[in-house]
């Protein structure tokens, strides 16, 4: 709707307000534009276009891919509650079994019900095995036992799920540093600790991102439920503010419904 | 905080001693970054400031001692106006059972607070029935009976059923057989994008006439939480909502946003995960929540 327009102060409101909707936040969407305003020699619409692009693009910067090289490598999946966590392992360890590595899950969210129960549905439509305890248990030490098989069994990618947790629960927060330094003590060669983070989430997201990542140093986010009609525009902000890098989308429930972050992908989705 | 910025802005016009228009626009101008910081709906947002605007005018506050402080007690009123405007006690149906269905998007807390409404009910005297109407995502049923046993309530599964609103027609049987005046059906996740199952949560609804359609909602939902709530209203019906994850830290402005649009009361607060974590909800404390 914006993109046959000459660049003037109602283009820049109505831009301002498409940013918004896509939930940039007001303090980006406001960056964005006044960057837009400064720009030198934007004569045609497609150079505003191109321009708006290139600020977009700067500010998801450039893709950095998952890492599970060299093996073994851990993967942690951390985020409040209902995010999409369990699922996205799924999904991941289909990916990464379709490559040819050897799997493990560990099913360390031993406090929701029928969580480890969910996990261990879908280990078995993915064709991996999985370690787990009882409900109730200690996750620290599945955490600990999914380390030990993936070095006893050779496998090359050892996935952790956790418990949801909203990021201002101190006692539970404390919970993931400990499950983190129990990985950390294994010293892994590869270790990615992966923020999910529903993609319909407000400004809160950039608090939540804020304390993940001094809790457990985030590698990665993975931005879920992509296929509904919100746009994650929060994760400019949260690149603006943290630096963190987008890993992966989620588009859907299936196990195939992961994609690798594309930044000029999702800048073109992003555009009004 | 907002206070703060406003008192900023009146202590620079307090020297001047007459006010223009352009300083009445940057004092609201703050009001509405303070609602969208909050996740209020832009369009939510920009005509809520306009009725601030509105109040504003007739009350002289540019010439109070303490103007900062007089606007946000006109922007709290006022937001405590619309989120509690609509507010009513759960409708329960003439004659038993009543039935209450809980909808929403994936992942916004049905299955919890499912069990957290049945447990609500059986300590105010009521013999719930829950209802396992998930047959889609993984170990969803064994969730719910683990919920129900929390609650101190049965829960209704059909092993190896294959449709949702045979499952809920069938638990209204038993209801009726048991002697349970409350039914509560927990549906499974769903976009309002997907038709198909729009349309099956709309049969679904026609087949066992609910008292209450309630719609989760997930207190740290952005700018989506209208489009969401408006099609789910025109599409399967929504009578009330329930705003899940509120002992988070998110000011929660989709509240506002979803109440405004759809004209529909808040219900119920959910505080936490466990079944005893559903609290009434308090229009006053969320209009402070909002405004941080
Ligand atoms: N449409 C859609 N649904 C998704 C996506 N990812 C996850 N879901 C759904 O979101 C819901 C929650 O997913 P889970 O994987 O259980 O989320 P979680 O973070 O593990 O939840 P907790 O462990 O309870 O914190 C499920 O209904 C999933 O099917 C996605 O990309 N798109
Ligand atoms: N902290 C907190 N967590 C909640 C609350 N309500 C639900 N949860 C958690 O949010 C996550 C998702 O809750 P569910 O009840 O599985 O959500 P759902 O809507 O049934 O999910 P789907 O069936 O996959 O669509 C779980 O980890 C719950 O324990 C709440 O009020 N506070
Ligand atoms: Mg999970
Ligand atoms: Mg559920």
């Amino acid at each position: 709707a914006l993109a046959g327009r000459a660049i003037d102060d109602t283009y820049l409101a109505e831009l301002e307000e498409a940013l918004i909707l896509a939930d940039m936040g007001a303090a980006t969407a406001m960056e964005v534009t006044s960057r837009l305003r400064a720009a030198r020699g934007l004569r045609t619409t497609a150079d505003v276009q191109a321009a708006l692009r290139r600020i977009l693009l700067d500010l998801t910067g450039p893709a950095v891919p998952f890492q599970v090289e060299p093996p073994p490598a851990v993967v942690l999946a951390l985020g409040v509650n209902g995010s999409g966590k369990t699922t996205t392992i799924a999904k991941l360890a289909y990916r990464l079994r379709g490559e040819g590595r050897k799997v493990l899950l560990a099913a360390a969210d031993t406090f929701r019900a029928a969580a480890i129960d969910q996990l261990a549905i879908w280990a078995q439509r993915v064709g991996v095995e999985m370690v787990r305890h009882q409900p109730g248990g200690d996750p620290g030490a599945v955490v600990f036992d999914g380390l030990q098989a993936m070095r006893a069994r050779g496998m090359d990618v050892l996935i952790v799920d956790t418990a949801g947790r909203l990021h201002t629960k101190v006692n539970l927060m404390e919970e993931l540093r400990k499950l983190n330094r129990i990985i950390a003590r294994d010293a892994p060669p590869t270790v990615e600790r992966l923020l999910v983070l529903d993609a319909a989430t407000g400004q809160n997201a950039i608090s939540q991102a804020r304390l993940f990542h001094e809790a457990v140093d985030v590698t990665g986010i993975v931005l879920t439920k992509l296929d509904g009609t919100a746009k994650g525009g929060i994760v400019l902000a949260i690149a603006r503010d943290l630096k963190l890098p987008v890993k992966f989308l989620g588009t859907g429930e299936r196990l195939d419904d992961l994609t690798p972050f594309d930044p000029e992908a999702f800048v073109d989705a992003l555009l009004p | 905080n907002l206070q703060a910025r406003l008192g900023e802005i009146f202590r620079r016009l307090s020297g001047r001693g007459y006010l223009q228009p352009e300083d009445v626009d940057a004092v609201l101008r703050e009001v509405r970054m303070a609602l969208l910081e909050a996740d209020v709906h832009f369009a939510v947002a920009r005509d809520f400031v306009a009725r601030v605007r509105e109040a504003a005018a007739g009350q002289e506050i540019w010439k109070s001692l303490s103007p900062a402080q007089q606007v946000i007690k006109i922007v709290h009123d006022e937001l405590t106006r619309l989120l509690g405007g609509t507010h009513r006690e759960l409708r329960f149906a003439p004659r038993p059972p009543t039935v209450f269905m809980l909808v929403g998007l994936h992942g916004t807390g049905k299955t919890t607070s499912a069990a957290k409404l049945a447990y609500h009910l059986k300590r105010r005297g009521r013999h719930p029935l829950l209802v396992a109407t998930d047959l889609r995502r993984p170990a969803a049923v064994a969730q719910l009976e683990v919920g129900g046993k929390q609650a101190g309530v049965p829960t209704f599964t059909q092993p190896g059923a294959t449709d949702p609103v045979a499952v809920a027609r069938a638990a209204l049987e038993e209801a009726a057989r048991a002697g349970h005046d409350v039914v509560i059906i927990d549906s499974a996740g769903r976009l309002h994008l997907d038709e198909e199952l729009m349309a099956e949560l709309a049969q679904m609804r026609a087949a066992v006439l609910p008292s209450e359609v309630l719609l989760t909602l997930d207190a740290m939902t952005g700018q989506d939480a209208v489009t969401m709530a408006e099609q789910f209203t025109a599409k399967v019906g929504v009578d009330g909502l329930i705003l899940t994850k509120l002992d988070g830290d998110a000011r929660g402005g989709a509240a506002l946003s979803v109440v405004a649009t759809t004209q529909r009361p808040i219900l119920f607060a959910g505080v936490g995960e466990r079944v005893d974590a559903l609290e009434p909800f308090y229009p006053d404390r969320m209009a402070a929540r909002i405004l941080g």
